[in-house]
C-alpha cells in the first residue's frame, strides 16, 4: 500500500487474514516466536473458527475486570477474594483470553509449552500433573516428577510471601490466582528449569505448577506473567536482562512476531516514562496526551487522559479511551471516511464500513502521542478491525466513564 | 484507565525498560 502523512491507501484484499502461515519456520534462535493464538500459525490445532464478536465480548469482559481490579486495588489481597463475589460470571474478564501465544520449555529434559503472554499480571504457571481438575490442553501435562530440576518451595521460604495469594499444604507452598469470572489457576509453588531459547536457559525459575485450573485458556498449557510484581518472569530475571525485554505482535494472523528478553532497543525506537502505581503494582502506565487523526490534532484537552490515566496491555485486544477522546476520535475519522458507506455496529465497534466493491481503501492515519514526545503511528492493520469485507470497523472503543 | 490494547500495537517493536522506567515504539518491527 501507499501512505501518506494523512491516509493509508492499501488493496482490499490485504485486509483479510492469510489462511496459510508465512512465518519461516526457522526463527531467531535468540527470540520466542510469537503468534496469534487462533492464526494458522498457532502451534495450537484449531478448534472452531474464532467467533469475533465473542472475542470482543471477552475483550471488553477483560477490560471490566481490569477497571475493577484498578479501582479497588488499594487493598489487593481482599479485593482478589472479592472480585468472583462481585462480578458475574457473564461480565468478568479472564486474564488469560490473550490473544498471543510462545513456546516455551520447562523441566530436565525440557518439555515444550504453548503458554499465552501477558504483560497485564505476574504469575507464570503451566498445568501439571497430577491433577485434580484441569481444562483439556494440546500437548501433555507437565509432570515435575519427571524433571530432576523441579523443586517445591516451603511454606516459610521468603519466595511463598511473594505470591498475592498463598497457602501452606503439608509444609509446601501453593498459589492461588482467581479472576474476574471465576477463570482460576491454583497449585504448588515450585521452581524448574526455564528454557526461552537455547541460548536463554535458566535454572531456578519460580512458576506456579497448577492442578487445579478452569477459565479462558483455549487449549494453552498456562501463562506466561510478565507484569511488574517481583513474582515475575521479568522480575526474577531482572539481574540477567538488565530488566528490558521486547516484543513485536504480527501484523496478520498468519504472520509472527516476537517476545526478547535484554537486549538493546532497535534505533528507531521512541521511549515514553513509564509510570508506576504503588497500589497496581501488576500494570505498565504511561501518559498518552493526544491523538491525531489524519495528521491532525484532535482537540483534547490532556487533562483528558491524565484524570483517567492509561496503560499499556498485551492481554486486550481493543484500545480503550476515555469518552470525550473516543468521541473526537470517532467524530474526526468519520468526517474523513465519508467516501465510504457505513455498516451495522459490530459489538463494542460502532463505526463500521462497508467495502464491498473496493479494490483499494484510503483511511485516515492514527497516531497516540505519548508523554516526552514519543508517537505511535499506529499501522494500518491497527486502524481497522476487519470481520469481513462488508463490515471493517475503527479498532478503537471508549469507555462508560471519564474516570474509568 | 485508558488501556493501549493488542491491535493498536500491532508491528511496533515495544520496548518495556524498566531499569530506567520508559517504554519505547519502534515503527516496522517484527521483520
Amino acid at each position: 500500500g501507499r501512505e501518506t502523512e494523512s491516509r493509508h491507501v492499501v488493496s482490499v484484499r490485504s485486509l483479510l487474514p492469510g489462511s496459510v502461515c508465512s512465518s519461516p519456520r526457522d526463527s531467531n534462535p535468540f527470540m520466542l516466536k510469537v503468534v496469534h493464538r487462533h492464526g494458522p500459525c498457532s502451534p495450537l490445532t484449531p478448534g472452531q473458527k474464532p467467533d469475533y464478536t465473542e472475542l470482543l465480548s471477552q475483550d471488553q469482559a477483560r477490560v471490566n475486570w481490569l477497571h475493577h481490579w484498578i479501582s479497588t486495588s488499594s487493598n489487593q489481597k481482599s479485593t482478589r477474594a472479592s472480585l468472583a463475589a462481585n462480578i458475574p460470571a457473564s461480565s468478568g474478564g479472564s486474564i488469560g483470553t490473550g490473544n498471543y501465544v510462545v513456546n516455551v520449555g520447562f523441566g530436565t529434559p525440557t518439555k515444550e509449552f504453548t503458554v499465552v503472554f501477558d504483560t497485564g499480571s505476574d504469575l507464570t504457571w503451566i498445568q501439571c500433573s497430577p491433577c485434580r481438575s484441569c481444562y483439556p490442553q494440546q500437548q501433555q501435562l507437565f509432570d515435575p516428577s519427571r524433571s530432576s530440576t523441579y523443586s517445591n518451595i516451603s511454606c516459610n521460604s521468603p519466595k511463598c510471601s511473594q505470591l498475592d495469594s498463598s497457602s501452606c499444604l503439608a509444609g509446601r507452598c501453593r498459589y492461588e490466582v482467581d479472576y474476574g469470572d471465576k477463570s482460576q489457576s491454583e497449585g504448588f509453588f515450585g521452581s524448574d528449569t526455564l528454557t526461552l531459547t537455547p541460548s536463554d536457559v535458566l535454572p531456578n525459575f519460580l512458576f506456579g505448577c497448577g492442578d487445579q485450573n478452569k477459565g479462558l485458556f483455549g487449549q494453552a498449557a498456562g501463562l506466561l506473567g510478565l507484569g511488574r510484581q517481583p513474582v515475575s518472569l521479568v522480575s526474577q530475571l531482572k539481574s540477567k536482562y538488565g530488566g528490558v525485554f521486547s516484543y513485536c505482535l504480527p501484523s496478520t494472523s498468519s504472520s509472527s512476531g516476537y517476545l526478547k528478553l535484554g537486549g538493546g532497543a532497535p534505533s528507531n525506537v521512541n521511549f515514553t516514562p513509564m509510570r508506576a502505581s504503588s497500589s497496581q503494582p501488576s500494570f505498565y502506565f504511561l501518559d498518552l496526551v493526544a491523538i491525531e487523526v489524519g495528521g491532525k490534532q484532535l482537540p483534547i484537552s490532556q487533562t483528558v487522559f491524565s484524570n483517567a490515566g492509561t496503560l499499556l496491555d498485551s492481554g486486550t485486544v481493543i484500545t480503550r479511551l476515555p469518552p470525550s477522546a473516543y468521541a473526537a476520535l470517532r467524530s474526526r475519522f468519520r468526517q474523513l471516511m465519508t467516501m465510504y458507506k457505513m455498516a451495522p455496529p459490530q459489538s463494542i465497534l460502532d463505526t463500521c464500513y462497508d467495502f464491498t466493491g473496493n479494490d483499494t481503501v484510503s483511511v485516515p492515519t492514527v497516531a497516540l502521542v505519548f508523554g516526552g514526545g514519543a508517537t505511535l503511528n499506529v499501522d494500518f492493520t491497527g486502524i481497522l478491525y476487519v470481520f469481513n469485507m462488508s463490515q471493517a470497523c475503527l479498532a478503537f472503543a471508549g469507555n462508560d466513564d471519564a474516570s474509568d | 484507565v485508558g488501556i493501549i490494547g493488542n491491535v493498536q500495537q500491532k508491528r511496533f517493536d515495544v520496548v518495556y525498560d524498566i531499569t530506567n522506567s520508559r517504554i519505547g515504539f519502534g515503527a516496522n518491527g517484527c521483520s
